[in-house]
């Protein structure tokens, strides 16, 4: 049911 | 040298049990300012962002900024042996590579200490941008930990889906479909049972609900919970922690394949 994306999609490393 | 000292235990356990079953390990960052820990678990889906402000310490001294990696395994093992009543006072030297947990009875008889080593953690820090939601919902905790533990007998996924009416919850699988809607409540006796909804647009995601329920174990630590959701952006599921803090879920939500 989908296909789960990460954080690091969104975020950036700081 | 840093000191932190709670009058009740019951809050660092409570802690503890919201983020052990999504992290093995965490850096606490401690400054003037207070606690601060940021991490996402192994498959970096999910992060955890936890603030407990010094004022919200019975007493709290942190002469220099300092990060206590912790295995969080042995952290809540250390924790169990606290009693609810028990005041707890977390202590590490300068550059120690050692923390120390201090116990105290309520008529301070029994005094325990564990020290616990620390961790050298090189833990991907991440930058949460700044973020206006399209919608906000505030619920009773308890109401949505339910939702979220009888909506996963029917799916992997949870659809949130959230109009000027309401907020739909909703999950489908193998044995069938289910659907909880909830409507903004017009009056309630308890406030903290409030359903109230904030929303500039429409907004319908998909979650993953074996991490829905990893933050639903914050539930004892704040009555309500406030979602906060825009269209292909991250969930925010926060709970506030009475005069201390709060802490921050982020989950990444699923696309069609």
């Amino acid at each position: 049911s989908g296909k789960q994306q990460t954080l690091m999609n969104f975020f950036k490393k700081s | 040298m840093f000191e932190a000292r709670l009058l009740r235990s019951s809050i660092l356990k409570k802690v503890l049990e919201a983020i052990k079953d999504l992290l093995t390990q965490a850096t606490f960052d401690c400054d003037d300012n207070g606690i601060q820990l940021q991490a996402m678990d192994n498959s970096h889906v999910s992060l955890v962002s936890l603030t407990l402000r010094a004022d919200g310490f019975d007493k709290y001294r942190c002469d220099r900024n300092i990060s206590l990696g912790m295995n969080l395994s042995s952290m809540s093992k250390i924790l169990k042996c606290a009693g609810d009543k028990d005041t707890v006072t977390m202590k590490a030297q300068d550059n120690a590579d050692t923390v120390t947990f201090v116990f105290e009875s309520p008529n301070q008889e029994k005094v325990s200490d564990y020290e616990m080593k620390l961790m050298n953690l090189d833990l991907e820090h991440l930058g949460i941008p700044e973020t206006e939601y399209s919608c906000t919902i505030r619920l009773s905790s308890a109401e949505f930990a339910r939702i979220c533990r009888d909506l996963s007998q029917f799916g992997e996924s949870i659809v949130i889906s959230c109009t000027k009416e309401g907020v739909r919850f909703s999950a489908s699988g193998d044995i069938g479909s289910a659907n909880i809607a909830l409507a903004q409540t017009a009056s309630v006796d308890k406030e903290e049972e409030a359903v109230v909804i904030e929303m500039e647009e429409p907004v319908t995601l998909t979650f993953a609900c074996q991490y829905l329920n990893y933050f639903t174990k914050a539930t004892s630590l704040s009555p309500q919970v406030q979602l906060s959701m825009s269209a292909d952006v991250p969930l925010v599921v926060e709970y506030r922690i009475p005069d201390i803090g709060h802490i921050r879920y982020y989950l990444a939500p699923k696309i069609d394949d």
